[in-house]
């Protein structure tokens, strides 16, 4: 099990989320803002099997569109190691 | 020291975090909503030293109520490992 | 890459933000509070460089104010392994 947290805008959000939701994916939304523009944006946490992690980023990548602000990423994704994934 | 991220539904997280805090566990609550149901769930932060690990797990599984719709669990839980702890 | 998740209290916030972006460092704001004085406190979490990590502490450890109620320490810092990190 990995965990993904990745950083969309908020105008991505509802697309990225359907996508994902669609494919099977469990998603869970925290409220979060950048430093820098202070403005809202979204961070998602998904506990992904390891074998579905590419598929995940793939489709971050697909249904984010690009920024007007060439220096603004479309998304930013961190992958981290999940020692054990417990559900009651 | 490991990190565990508990996503709890909002019916149970007094209970739970008033047993965790009776315990004399430390908690962060983290402002969260689901992908799916969108509605507001609790996310729980927790640095817990490796030995208490199973226990922290154990408050959460006993202080979760069993939910209606059979398809939704307690809680999700995810523990991850923590490479540096830091107190100023 | 490493993943610094702090939480400091909302009366430091401002200053230890403007610090850290003035380093050129990257940093997400995510609403939290505390599970024990139920008050806002804020986790900003950030995406570093191993080699910047120490940097990154001491800036924190600098721009925290001491609290009056000694047993409340001025910040608390989780530093995890980030096993990939990917911006589109
Ligand atoms: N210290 C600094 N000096 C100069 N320019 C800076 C800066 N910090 C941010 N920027 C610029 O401003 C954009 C928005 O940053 P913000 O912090 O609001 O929003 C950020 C932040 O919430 C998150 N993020 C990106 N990299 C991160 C990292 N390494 N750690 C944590 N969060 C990150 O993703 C959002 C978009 O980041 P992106 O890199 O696409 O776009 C960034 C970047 O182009
Ligand atoms: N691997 C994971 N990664 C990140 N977060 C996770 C997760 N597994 C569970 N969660 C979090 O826990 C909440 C309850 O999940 P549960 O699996 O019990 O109950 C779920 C599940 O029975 C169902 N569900 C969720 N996503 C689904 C999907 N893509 N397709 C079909 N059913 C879904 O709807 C219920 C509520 O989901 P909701 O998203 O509102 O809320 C989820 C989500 O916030
Ligand atoms: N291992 C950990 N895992 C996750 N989050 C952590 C953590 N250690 C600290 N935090 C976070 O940092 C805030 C300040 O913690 P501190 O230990 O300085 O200051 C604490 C501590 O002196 C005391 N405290 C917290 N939990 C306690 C408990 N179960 N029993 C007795 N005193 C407690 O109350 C102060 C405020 O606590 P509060 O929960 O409002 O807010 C906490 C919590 O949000």
């Amino acid at each position: 099990m990995k965990m993904l947290i990745a950083i969309v805008r908020d105008a991505d959000l509802d697309k990225v989320l359907k996508k994902l939701l669609s494919e099977n994916f469990r998603v869970t939304r925290i409220a979060s803002s950048g430093g820098f523009f202070r403005n809202g944006n979204a961070t998602l946490m998904l506990g992904v099997t390891e074998k579905r992690v590419d598929e995940a980023l793939h489709i971050i990548e697909e249904n984010c569109a690009p920024s007007l602000d060439l220096a603004v990423k479309h998304a930013t994704v961190f992958v981290l190691d999940v020692d054990r994934f417990e559900q009651f």
